[in-house]
């Protein structure tokens, strides 16, 4: 059965996007197969995987606006990287305002992923933001993963989005689940991250992952590269993070 | 005559509210009258500056939701930062969906903030999206400051962006500037900072302030004590950087 996590939190730059591209790679690694959807106007998970957005005829937009559009239709693959991308383009920042008196206009993702099942893991990177697309995505999914920057600013968030997830359980989607908190960007030399990690573990025992993600220039540098972090700095922390954090899920996530 | 600026930037986590709040603050010792906005769900600027969210009424939901709402009666006033701010609270969230149907929706800030005129500098503080929200925060300005972080991601945002305030321009508001571009979180210690802020000066000359941001923590640390960075540290390199800004932006707006 195809997995499907959405990476959501409406705070900015805490790591939503390198966390499912190289989360992803890492689980292609582990012989799954995954499929990346970009739900996010600026496209940054395109970018990480070196998809130039301009040649994008195909993708999200399309799965969002025609109902009757074919998810493979839409979708890219990445041989080298074992990877298969719903890439994002220009026009999804459109999508909502388009959307907006469709009477399905939550389901539309949900509904194309119906045709995922060729896929052990589909992972949804939404946008920072709680609105009409971060919903088709927390619609279509079973569970979300929520990565939490170690940094005050990020704390102050986590009551509303936890909220929203609540309602969005009772209006929308009765299964979601939260998949787990991924504490990102620890800096061991900062008590700051500490103590944010700290706090988290705190409110929310059982929900935060084991692994911590440290802040290592090589993730940063990635997508520069166009390549996850697995096939550009493999020996780097980075690296070894989000291989421990694939490892921590594909445990966690018992087979049916 | 009262100057109003949107710190904009649809890119999560590149400094927009650190930089309203802590540019706000040395204004205000600089003398200037200072009023923020703020205008994101989250309500970051609004705990920055140590106000809890949830006994708020007034604020910026009520300019936006009721026209005629006066200023006064949502505006709060720290006499110890010398800083007046419209409090977010957490129903500004449901504010693009309830404004969707009114035909003066991108106005709505624009004419509350004709009232603003006994400040010196109006601080719009925007959410990480180019939704109604920040379309309200861009028609209401007379020129906009964006917050640039010295990362990759933050470059590939930048056309979109630029694209996205001509369109206002033209179609809303004829006169708005780009004040500035500021680099921020920039660590002298990573190659890759540095090829960023000579990227950005390449494509932007002139567009780019003098004064770039160095990552430092005690930016980072200000928000948990209530305190923009010149009171809770003022003799720290964050604090020192967000003075020049103040000094460089001062210079730069010749009195009327
Ligand atoms: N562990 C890390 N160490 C160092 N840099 C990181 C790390 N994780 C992410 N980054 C960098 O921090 C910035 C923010 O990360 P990212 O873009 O993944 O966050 P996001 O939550 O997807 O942002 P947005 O809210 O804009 O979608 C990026 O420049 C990224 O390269
Ligand atoms: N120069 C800096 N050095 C160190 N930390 C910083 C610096 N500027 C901002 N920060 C921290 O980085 C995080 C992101 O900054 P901030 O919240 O101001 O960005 P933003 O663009 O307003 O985010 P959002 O897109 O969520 O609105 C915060 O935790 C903030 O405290
Ligand atoms: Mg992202
Ligand atoms: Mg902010």
């Amino acid at each position: 059965m195809t997995r499907i996590y959405a990476f959501v939190n409406q705070k900015g730059g805490v790591g939503k996007t390198t966390t499912a591209i190289n989360l992803g790679s890492y689980l292609a690694k582990n012989n799954q197969q995954v499929l990346l959807v970009d739900l996010d106007a600026q496209g940054n998970a395109t970018a990480c995987l070196g998809v130039e957005r301009q040649n994008i005829n195909a993708g999200t937009y399309n799965l969002l606006i025609s109902p009757n559009a074919r998810l493979h239709a839409n979708t890219m693959r990445s041989e080298k990287l074992g990877i298969s991308l719903v890439p994002s383009s220009p026009a999804l920042a459109g999508a909502e305002v388009e959307l907006v008196n469709e009477t399905d206009r939550t389901n539309r993702l949900s509904q194309a992923l119906s045709q995922a099942r060729r896929y052990d893991y589909v992972l949804i990177d939404c946008p920072p933001s709680l609105g009409l697309l971060t919903l088709n995505g927390l619609v279509a999914s079973q569970a979300v993963v929520i990565p939490v920057q170690c940094e005050y600013l990020a704390l102050e968030g986590l009551g509303q989005l936890l909220e929203t997830i609540n309602r969005i359980q009772a209006a929308f989607n009765f299964d979601l689940q939260i998949r787990g908190m991924l504490m990102t960007m620890y800096d061991s030399r900062l008590k700051l991250s500490q103590q944010v990690v700290d706090e988290v573990r705190l409110h929310f025992p059982d929900k935060v992952f084991q692994v911590v993600i440290p802040r290592n220039v090589r993730l940063a540098e990635a997508p520069s590269h166009g390549e996850p972090i697995s096939t550009y700095a493999p020996e780097s922390a980075g690296a070894y993070a989000y291989a421990s954090l694939a490892t921590e899920i594909l445990s966690g996530d018992t087979p049916y």
